[in-house]
């Protein structure tokens, strides 16, 4: 069922703001990855504490959001993270 | 019956911007063409929208958090575990295995070998042209040779009179009549550089996009709900000369419309050379007898935002980013041995207008990952497939932290796929 393929994806960052390292930031920078989990109907995504030394990334602490609904907003521009936040984000959707 | 022999063409920076992925502007014939031969995967993805963390993670079959590869500064076998790799386990099974061009990132991440000797049975080929790339051999509005992100060649002036990606399709031929007449099977991987930054490629490939006919991105603004932390700034094409004369501010620029479309313009029209490059070399394979018993992977190693979401480049987890075109071509599988006479491969010119509209070949719309290439290569070779891995898996040298996708390729109208599903 296509609806139970799912495909990760993951991206580092040195911090919570754009700079200069965004892009390409090396191992010992890293404080930040973001997780994604796709499926056909959505993209959800959490901004985490990431520590570079013990290769472990804190899901309780977030620091930033991105939900998006493949059918509703394919091009993705349209985060209702927020929106769902509060508790009532199926259980589902969470990691 | 006789080994299958592998090509993995592996395209750096390609999304699926290409016409078997539905992209009506962009000319691709050759790639379209091995698509409708092939099973397409609508919906892969990348586990990381960056060079040698997404190609050590699907060469080693494992994600990102178990090579512990998110920068370029760390080779897998030192930093976190001795993972084989796909090369290494055909070799291991008797196969020639050979590297040509971009397979590996250079570097650190691959041990400043390409991974030899434990994944290639000869040592790697790099096109020498490689070392112009970055050079000043772009020809300015102001008639001077400057090192810019836009550069379209006149190959006859550029130093040595031909580019990276001539020179793999060359090689890759070379190997491949060599290996006609071997007993061994081969596993020939073959990487191509374009349409990676800077987009360097022969200037005439850009009459197949005239200016006029290049739009923005769909939606070319950073998004309003964007958490900063998601947005990538695109340090590295700030970098060239032609966009540090635009004085763009950081992080979120904007670029200039008309340069944003040149940038586009020539994106596309690097990979319609790149499909010139595929093209040959997929008609020098059946040429040489060995389309009817060689399986051809087609993949890149991530993505490229071309100003959706106020973007450029990868770096991020959009879907422009980590999406990658993914398709396989198994002889006598995914199409039928062409009858005595026919062609598979034939090279299509993408300057010929009437090239036909192709027929496209299996699909399959789930989600899929290249972490799966592993496994999936493995099986379709008749290999067994690396057992999955523990949590964690460090110490476990051989096994797949990915889904095989064997079970795609059992097509409904063909009862032969039974054996597969057995």
């Amino acid at each position: 069922n296509p609806r139970e393929s799912i495909a990760y994806s993951q991206y580092p960052r040195p911090a919570d703001a754009p700079q200069w390292n965004s892009d390409k930031p090396s191992l010992k920078d890293i404080k930040v990855m973001g997780y994604s989990i796709r499926t056909i109907d959505y993209r959800y995504t959490v901004w985490v504490g990431f520590n570079p030394h013990e290769f472990l990334a804190n899901f309780s602490d977030v620091h930033a959001g991105e939900l998006y609904f493949v059918h509703s907003d394919p091009l993705q521009d349209h985060n209702v993270y927020n929106d769902t936040q509060g508790g009532d984000l199926p259980h589902s959707l969470t990691p | 019956q006789d080994a299958l022999n592998v090509l993995l063409i592996i395209v750096d920076d390609l999304r699926p911007s290409l016409g078997c992925y539905g992209d009506k502007l962009i000319r691709s014939p050759n790639i379209d063409q091995l698509a409708s031969r092939s099973l397409l995967f609508q919906n892969a993805f990348a586990q990381q929208a960056v060079c040698a963390p997404s190609r050590v993670s699907f060469l080693t079959g494992r994600r990102p958090d178990t090579t512990r590869l998110y920068d370029f500064n760390s080779y897998w076998r030192v930093h976190a575990g001795n993972f084989s790799t796909i090369p290494q386990y055909f070799k291991e099974n008797g196969y020639v295995t050979m590297s040509v061009g971009k397979v590996f990132h250079p570097g650190i991440s691959s041990n400043h070998s390409d991974d030899s000797p434990y994944s290639w049975s000869v040592p790697p080929y790099h096109p020498s042209s490689e070392q112009y790339e970055n050079t000043k051999t772009c020809k300015g509005p102001d008639g001077e040779l400057h090192a810019n992100l836009l550069c379209p060649v006149d190959v006859a002036e550029v130093p040595e009179g031909t580019l990276p990606d001539k020179q793999s399709t060359e090689e890759a031929i070379r190997l491949l009549e060599k290996m006609k007449s071997s007993a061994s099977p081969f596993f020939l991987a073959v990487g191509y550089h374009k349409p990676h930054i800077p987009f360097r490629y022969p200037k005439e490939f850009q009459k197949l996009y005239p200016l006029e006919n290049i739009t923005l991105a769909p939606d070319p603004q950073v998004p309003a709900g964007l958490p900063p932390v998601a947005y990538n700034p695109w340090m590295d094409i700030r970098q060239r000369e032609d966009v540090q004369a635009l004085n763009l501010s950081v992080p979120y620029g904007p670029i200039p419309v008309d340069f944003q479309r040149k940038i586009r313009q020539s994106y596309f029209a690097s990979v319609s050379y790149l499909d010139t490059q595929v093209g040959q070399l997929l008609s020098a394979l059946e040429t040489l007898q060995l389309a009817n018993s060689t399986i051809v992977a087609f993949t890149s190693d991530h993505g490229w935002a071309l100003g959706e979401h106020g973007e450029w480049a990868k770096y991020s987890n959009f879907d422009v980013t980590t999406r990658v075109p993914l398709m396989f071509y198994v002889p006598g599988r995914t199409a039928p041995l062409p009858e005595a006479g026919d062609k598979l491969f034939p090279y299509i010119n993408p300057f010929d207008s009437v090239s036909a509209l192709m027929e496209p070949g299996r699909e399959a719309v789930d989600l899929v990952e290249l972490v799966s290439l592993f496994p999936t290569l493995a099986g379709l070779a008749g290999l067994h497939v690396p057992p999955r891995c523990p949590i964690p898996s460090f110490h476990v040298q051989l096994c797949r932290e990915g889904q095989s996708l064997l079970k795609h390729f059992r097509f409904q109208d063909s009862e032969e796929d039974l054996a597969l599903h057995g």
